[in-house]
């Protein structure tokens, strides 16, 4: 599966997390 | 913002001061994408606004094994695009605060 977290050798962190639902609907 | 297809927003609320900004990146429309997308959801980040170049993320990004190499354009002009506009809308507050 795909790793939750990934941190470059750089040092930036990447964090995976579910795609937004389009925030518009709920404006 | 022209629609690369890849959608970068705010990942925080952004007050104007603090020079890093998270920032959250996912791709919308995986047929503007030059190769097959994996989609593993929405990619959040640290970005420094003063010290840092969105091409060189996207450059990580692909590193970190999120997009391929050839789509090293769009997903940067996707960071540029944002970040763009965070520091158009900086110098606007700025300047209605003056």
């Amino acid at each position: 599966g795909s790793a939750a977290q990934v941190v470059h050798s750089a040092g930036r962190r990447f964090i995976v997390s579910p795609v937004p639902e389009a925030r518009l609907k709920d404006q | 913002a022209e629609d690369t297809g890849v959608r970068v927003e705010l990942a925080e609320e952004d007050d104007g001061k603090k020079s890093s900004i998270a920032l959250k990146l996912w791709v919308e429309d995986p047929k503007k994408l030059k190769t097959k997308y994996k989609d593993n959801g929405a990619i959040e980040f640290t970005f420094d606004l003063e010290n840092e170049v969105p091409e060189d993320v996207a450059q990580e990004m692909i590193e970190s094994g999120f997009f391929h190499e050839s789509d090293i354009k769009i997903v940067g002009k996707s960071i540029k695009d944002r970040v763009a506009l965070i520091k158009w809308k900086r110098e606007r507050t700025v300047l209605l605060q003056v």
